[in-house]
């Protein structure tokens, strides 16, 4: 799965995720990639959020859309909304993956509950950085 | 005006640590970079974040090393199957394909979607009409196949005939 999350100029902040699924998957199975909520979400109001991971469990626990109502309903940043569902929500329910996010300021969060997720992140003054393991 | 950003995420399917190799992990460091460059290229521009995370999955899908368009995991039948969505966070305006095979961009497909239908997502023939009527480039199988992800489709199947049970959560990634 492939993913991107941004915040341009203007405090727009937008989401976008592809994937081809899991290797041998059964056919016709999908997973969070294209429902929204799940592995894809953006709203200016809280954050853009793109998905990696166990699928099923990321739509069980609608893990986009969770870390956007953990700030707006209570008041979380976007770093503890988005480690408190990849670290918990997800992690303590057989949920292995990550999920990168922005919010409307440019803040980037990238937690992951696994070995590695291969990622990578550049902000205005141009620092790109990508990393695969911790 | 405020300050732009961009992350990427680029899994690569059925990837163990034990497997990777010095010139993959090259590969993928570069495959992220070009990935940062697309979007960072239109955000440095004054595009739109919508435009630069397009833009950014594009690259990922045009990247074989990645599990994503071109270099797709295969299905148990020996097929590819591509979802992809992608969403505005200042309209909510979303677009979700699932499921297609054909285009080689399916997130361009997804923004279709989004752009030129009432709908957020579509699956099967009409997904694909939708991205034929927004003249999206197409491609053949031979576009999309790698010999990776066969081998490791291969791989997969031949343990699960063997009655193997695989808990490595890896192989439940996309």
């Amino acid at each position: 799965t492939v993913g991107a999350v941004a915040c341009d100029t203007h405090g727009t902040v937008a989401a976008a995720t592809s994937t081809g699924g899991m290797t041998a998957k059964l056919p016709g199975r999908v997973g969070d990639t294209p429902l929204i909520g799940s592995g894809t979400f953006a709203d200016n109001a809280t954050c853009a959020v793109s998905g990696t991971g166990h699928g099923e469990v990321f739509i069980r626990y609608t893990a986009a859309s969770e870390i956007a109502a953990r700030m707006r309903h209570a008041g979380q940043s976007l770093e503890d909304a988005a480690a408190h569902v990849v670290m918990h929500d997800l992690a303590e329910n057989d949920g292995s993956g990550g999920v990168i996010a922005v919010d409307a300021k440019g803040n980037i969060t990238m937690p992951f509950n696994c070995d590695g997720m291969y990622r990578g992140r550049v902000t205005q003054d141009g620092a790109f950085e990508t990393f695969i393991y911790r | 005006m405020k300050r732009f950003s961009l992350a990427v995420h680029g899994g690569a399917g059925t990837i163990l640590k034990a497997n990777l190799t010095p010139e993959l992990e090259t590969g993928y460091h570069a495959g992220l970079r070009a990935a940062l460059d697309a979007g960072h290229a239109i955000l440095a521009a004054g595009g739109s974040a919508l435009d630069a995370v397009t833009a950014a999955v594009c690259a990922l899908e045009d990247e074989p090393l990645f599990n994503a368009g071109r270099g797709a995991v295969f299905t148990s039948d020996g097929k590819q199957e591509m979802d992809a969505a992608v969403m505005d966070g200042a309209t909510r305006a979303a677009g979700a394909v699932g499921g297609i095979f054909g285009p080689r961009n399916p997130i361009r497909a997804a923004r279709a979607v989004m752009e030129h239908t009432d709908h957020v997502m579509l699956i099967g023939p009409n997904a694909l009409n939708v991205a034929h009527a927004a003249d999206l480039p197409f491609a053949e199988p031979d576009y999309f196949f790698t010999q990776a992800r066969w081998d490791a489709l291969q791989s997969t199947l031949e343990m699960r005939s063997e009655g193997c049970e695989d808990d490595d959560p890896a192989r439940r990634h996309g």
